[in-house]
């Protein structure tokens, strides 16, 4: 559990013979540290290393708890507000889920939609894909050859720039065929391409998906947060993919979506092959985080 | 008074959050904090001037460090090595989709501009619809394109389109690479091994405006495998505060030579030291 992953990288409290001020002190220091190398939205890490310190010094242990364990508690409580908050999404079997993709141009859309055909087909569902990119030159080859190796298809128009109507004949294709999870990839935008956001609220309108994806980039720095809060004002994110944690980033500015959005972090994308797709563990993420 | 540590510590604190908050990386940041204690301890200033003072040194600090890395113009190098008859060599490399092949593309633009033949070399042979897309690209600009099936050496790829653009002249041979992460220890070894079958004249990390610490990994350790002799920032248009500019100078002390500023041909502008440095301490 999450508790004992913190355990191992509060070593130096846990094995120090007594708790005093000056050690909580240090504490905080290094946990600061890590977490702001770790790409932390830095607001927020000022706000848990002052918790932490406060709480460390003023909150008496509850019976039966140690100080030393208190203090992990304390930093537990802390590092999971940076997780969401909101109940994370189920895949609904027998009837037909939505999930529309969405993220920062290069983030890696298009490679987690076939990495999650792939995951969701061996976990049982039928998944069909739309290929919805109409901007990038290549997208719709690059997501069919990648879906190619799940045995997935993939609906595409080649040629037609209005990716809204592109959704809606992809729905209208696999109506009658029983898919569980239609995935649909979509072009990367930011927030400062306001025709973007547009479209992708036209997109949303067909679409009418059950299911908005926000994919990050594990290497994002300080401006997660922003990113994201605008994105779930387009379209409300139900979920979190943060990708190449293969990376040496720590993904800690990733992090900031899901407190932007209240969103949880389903999956993590940990290389560039199909199969290169985790569940998330807070436990490891934060041990990352912290190492 | 005589500055002290502590009197500087409150004012670099500050300035310490707005570098953070700009995606400068920690250890940059330390870097710069330590060169400058160094350098205004024991001096003596007005009272009131110690947060001011304290600041313009750190801008110029950095402003300092970015002219240690140079400037390059590199319109001016390709026209010198059309004289001697060769054409002149660009590769593109960095982690993965950070913007190299658009980038590939926006400089095959510019170049097309200024009235200089190119030729593209596909050299990410591996991920699911690179040729095409750069295939593509290429067709827009009315360019040739010097591509093999998926699978293929991309040094051999790289070198087929130097063959080419000597027989017919061109003047100039921009090389696109499959992203990679500094991590693989095998992809890194490609890397190098391209450059050294083809030797180009100008070697490009291409990096992400966005991305944080880890700018100043993949900066280390491409620079250390390839020495790279400049970069280019893209997506700076998603309002990107460009901290990844300074780490990328700290570590390897080579220009920023471009920003990417959108996904259009043209969105390509000349980094700008003194409208950088105005929006980050402005
Ligand atoms: N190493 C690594 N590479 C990844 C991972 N996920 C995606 N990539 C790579 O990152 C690059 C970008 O991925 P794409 O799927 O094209 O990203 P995208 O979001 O669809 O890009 P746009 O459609 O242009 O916005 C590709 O080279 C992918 O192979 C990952 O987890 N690890
Ligand atoms: N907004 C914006 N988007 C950009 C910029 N440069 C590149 N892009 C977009 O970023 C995405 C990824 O670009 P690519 O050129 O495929 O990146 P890459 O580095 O070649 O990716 P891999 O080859 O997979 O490693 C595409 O959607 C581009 O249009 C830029 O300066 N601004
Ligand atoms: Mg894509
Ligand atoms: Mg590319």
């Amino acid at each position: 559990n999450l508790k004992n992953g913190l355990r191992a990288a509060l070593k130096k409290i846990v094995n120090s013979s007594g708790i005093d001020e000056a050690l909580i002190k240090e504490l905080a220091k290094d946990i600061q540290r890590a977490l702001l190398q770790s790409d932390v939205n830095v607001k927020l890490v000022f706000e848990i290393t002052k918790n932490l310190e406060e709480r460390s010094l003023n909150e008496t242990p509850p019976p039966g708890l140690s100080r030393k364990d208190h203090i992990v508690k304390i930093l537990y409580d802390e590092l999971a507000k940076l997780l969401g908050t909101e109940k994370q999404y189920e895949f609904q079997p027998g009837k037909l889920n939505k999930v529309l993709m969405l993220g920062i141009q290069g983030s890696g859309k298009t490679t987690i939609t076939a990495k999650l055909a792939k995951f969701l087909t061996k976990s049982g569902y039928r998944v069909a894909v739309i290929g919805a990119d109409t901007f990038r030159p290549g997208a719709l080859t690059q997501l069919k050859t990648m879906c190619e190796k799940a045995n997935v298809e993939v609906y595409g128009e080649e040629g037609n720039s209005d990716s809204p109507q592109i959704v809606k004949n992809g729905l209208k294709h696999f109506e009658n065929s029983n898919f569980d999870v239609i995935l649909i990839d979509t072009a990367g935008r930011h927030k400062e391409e306001k025709d973007l956001l547009e479209e992708m609220k036209q997109i949303s309108k067909v679409a009418n998906q059950d299911l908005t994806l926000l994919i990050i980039d594990g290497t994002i720095g300080q401006q997660c947060y922003n990113q994201a809060e605008a994105f779930h004002k387009t379209a409300p994110v139900g979920g979190i993919i943060i990708t190449k944690l293969d990376s040496s980033a720590k993904g800690g500015g990733a992090l900031a979506a899901a407190s932007a959005t209240g969103a949880q972090i389903m999956y993590i994308g940990t290389g560039e092959r199909i199969d290169d797709l985790e569940k998330f563990s807070p436990t490891r993420f934060v041990g990352r985080l912290l190492g | 008074k005589e500055l002290k540590e502590k009197d500087i510590d409150a004012v670099l604190f500050e300035l310490e959050v707005a570098l953070l908050e700009s995606d400068v990386a920690t250890e940059v940041i330390d870097s710069l904090k330590s060169d400058l204690k160094q350098k205004l301890i024991g001096t003596t200033v007005e009272k009131e001037q110690i947060a001011n003072i304290v600041k313009q040194n750190l801008r110029q600090h950095i402003s300092n460090m970015f002219d240690a890395a140079g400037k390059v113009d590199i319109l001016s190098n390709i026209e010198k090595k059309k004289n001697t008859g060769e054409p002149y060599i660009i590769s593109f490399m960095g982690i993965n989709g950070t913007g190299k092949t658009t980038t590939v593309a926006k400089v095959a633009y510019l170049l097309r501009e200024n009235k200089f033949s190119v030729v593209i070399a596909a050299a990410d042979t591996y991920r699911a619809g690179a040729i095409e897309q750069i295939t593509e690209h290429a067709k827009r600009l009315n360019l040739k394109i010097i591509a093999q099936n998926y699978g293929s050496d991309p040094a051999a790829v790289s070198r087929d389109a130097v063959l080419y653009a000597k027989s017919h002249k061109i003047d100039c041979i921009l090389i696109d690479t499959a992203g990679r992460m500094q991590t693989s220890k095998n992809l890194m070894d490609q890397i190098s091994k391209i450059n050294k079958v083809v030797n180009p004249d100008f070697k490009i990390f291409v990096g992400d405006s966005l991305a944080g610490n880890d700018t100043i990994n993949q900066a280390r350790e491409f620079h250390q495998y390839t020495k790279f002799e400049g970069s280019i920032l893209t997506k700076s248009d998603a309002d990107a505060r460009g901290g990844a500019a300074i780490s990328i100078v700290k570590v390897t002390s080579t220009p920023i030579l471009y920003l990417g500023v959108g996904q259009e041909y043209k969105d390509l502008k000349p980094f700008d030291k003194d409208s950088f440095l105005e929006s980050l301490f402005g």
